[in-house]
């Protein structure tokens, strides 16, 4: 996750 | 992708298939509280907004579709076409109590001050007690049917897995994510005790009931 490239968990 | 991460998603599946199964055939929504899967269909559509704008997998995409469409199409069962045997009488908490505040502490709390960060760290804080409904459901009713308490288990393991998971990032990976992992045991902490009856009695071929 970052804030910024998305949040790549459900 | 942890191993954790994907046998806690696939318990998901499993949960809001188990559930849908048991409202479909026996045409009944007895048991089940509207409000938590209310708050669920909020909990993907304000977490998934960027469905459309980043794609992370076609895993992850094809989640996404299936845990808003599978939502909605419970929160159908439930208040439309089987709406004569929702139990409203005993799906009483009142939702507000969790959705005022998972919105205020969203404001505080969150990665940016924007509405998809927002809307995100929201999604976040409610899931976590969007199950309150029906647990207090269950307390007030005094029993649940058997794949009611299936369907518990599942979503109760679901973020418990997450948890590894977290656990395992931190670790191999070096980061974590505080607002996910604190929301997700505060989520799993609530299962404790249903947990515990599920395991003392459930497990052993009993009804799940709480004792008075």
């Amino acid at each position: 996750f970052s804030g910024h490239g998305g949040h790549d968990e459900l | 992708m942890t191993l954790f991460r994907l046998a806690g998603d696939l318990s998901h599946v499993l949960a809001i298939l188990l559930l849908l199964y048991k409202i479909w055939t026996t045409k009944s929504a007895a048991g089940i509280s509207g409000k938590t899967q209310l708050m669920f269909c909020m909990v993907y559509v304000t977490r998934y907004l960027d469905l459309f704008t980043s794609f992370i997998s076609v895993y992850n995409s094809t989640m996404k579709v299936l845990f808003i469409s599978a939502s909605v199409a419970t929160v159908y069962l439930i208040y439309f076409k089987f709406k004569a045997t929702y139990d409203g009488n005993h799906d009483t908490f009142r939702m507000e109590f969790v959705i005022v505040p998972a919105l205020i502490l969203a404001l505080i709390w969150n990665y940016a001050f924007t509405f998809f960060e927002i809307s995100w760290a929201f999604s976040i804080f409610l899931e976590a007690v969007a199950i309150l409904p029906q647990l207090f459901m269950v307390t007030k009713t005094g029993e649940a049917e058997n794949i009611t308490s299936h369907y518990l288990f599942a979503l109760g393991s679901y973020r418990a897995l997450y948890i590894l998971n977290w656990i395992d990032r931190y670790y191999f990976e070096g980061h974590w994510d505080p607002i996910a992992v604190t929301a997700g045991i505060v989520q799993t902490v609530l299962y404790g005790d249903f947990f515990y009856l599920y395991f003392t009695r459930v497990i052993k071929g009993r009804k799940l009931q709480v004792l008075p």
